[in-house]
């Protein structure tokens, strides 16, 4: 049994395409710096949520070699089990020797677009340590710099991508600003507070936040996202808080204070709509300590994951 | 040597199990738990 957990995260909607095998076979993947293994789905699994979904089939690739350690990785309502195989990855027109999972049971998946999860994270997280693909590139020196950025598309259904061994200039405006990682283990910085027209509304003594592109909503704990959507003036309903649609234009930006810079989210960027034309915020409260600004911040902020200054820069989108 | 992986943004499972309406059942039986991720002992 392995110590990584993973996301159930129903709001993830970003996804890129890569091949595992010889000859290829596509998968739909989320790019997660939150986790560190590449998981899809295999022929093994019978399950409804492997159904739904490209499965990979070992016998169809010549360079596939198992090593078959059973893994297994627990996440908030069950788990997703597996074996661990090796294979070549092909991202686009570049291949990476590297380590595959597959066989995957997990429930949460079976409505996902997406067909298995690509971790961006540090080794140190990797099960088994097997070596993460990104790892492989590096070290196969497929790639010039050991860094490697995301850009979310806020309107367009295009236009979004991970670039590995650079940054597009054509994705961000204005200067990188630089924030040193406080554990490099997940992209993990320290964040001086969160504030609104000036005044801290949570974090106001500082906090620990997971930047993850796995995590869909900004995640914090419980007392601070009450704090920031009573002053947002939302009503929590069923552990979400909602606000009126028609009210988006005249809310309030929410800023993170980080490393001495703000970034800054307009309404526009955390309010988004769900069923029955009601709006929700992007806060959502979570235990413990620790915060994750997922997609709800990285939509408006391009982020270069510089791994090999355990750096992570910021720009904006 | 630089690689880009384009992304596209696919329709969210929320939103798939609205339209069937079974969202509310799914959110109750797997509610999301976003630190189950990172710690194990939230999971």
């Amino acid at each position: 049994v392995g110590p990584e957990s993973m996301t159930n995260d129903a709001c993830l909607s970003y996804y890129g395409v890569i091949s595992i095998g010889t000859p290829p076979q596509s998968f739909k993947v989320i790019f997660d710096t939150g986790s560190s293994n590449l998981w899809v789905p295999s022929i093994y699994c019978n399950s409804a949520a492997c159904n739904n979904h490209a499965k990979f089939d070992p016998r169809g690739s010549s360079t596939y070699r198992q090593n078959g350690r059973p893994l297994s990785i627990t996440y908030g309502t069950g788990s997703m089990t597996g074996i661990l195989g090796y294979d070549t990855v092909t991202l686009f027109s570049i291949l990476a020797s590297s380590f595959c999972l597959s066989q995957t049971e997990a429930p949460f998946m079976q409505n996902m677009q997406a067909d298995g999860i690509f971790g961006l994270a540090y080794p140190s997280l990797s099960l088994s340590s097997a070596t993460p693909v990104f790892d492989n590139m590096m070290n196969g020196g497929l790639i010039n710099l050991n860094l490697f950025s995301v850009y979310l598309s806020s309107n367009n259904q295009r236009g979004s991508a991970v670039t590995f061994g650079g940054v597009d200039t054509n994705h961000y405006s204005g200067s990188i600003t630089w924030i040193p990682l406080s554990k490099e283990l997940y992209c993990q910085i320290t964040v001086d507070s969160v504030s609104g027209n000036g005044q801290a509304v949570a974090c106001n003594d500082g906090c620990q936040a997971i930047v993850d592109t796995g995590t869909s909503m900004i995640v914090g704990p419980q007392s601070d996202i009450d704090n920031i959507n009573a002053w947002l003036g939302a009503s929590s309903q069923n552990g979400e808080y909602i606000v009126n649609c028609s009210n988006i234009g005249q809310m309030p930006d929410v800023t993170f204070n980080i490393n001495g810079n703000q970034f800054t989210l307009p309404a526009s960027a955390y309010v988004y709509q769900v069923q029955y034309s009601s709006c929700i915020t992007g806060f959502g409260a979570t235990g413990g300590n620790m915060w994750t600004l997922g997609d709800v911040f990285l939509k408006q902020y391009y982020s270069i994951y510089k791994r090999g200054q355990n750096m992570l820069g910021l720009a904006k989108a | 040597c630089l690689v880009q992986i384009p992304l596209e943004k696919g329709k969210r499972a929320r939103v798939v199990l609205e339209e069937q309406g079974l969202w509310e059942e799914y959110r109750q039986k797997y509610p999301y738990n976003p630190m189950a991720k990172f710690d194990g002992s939230f999971a």
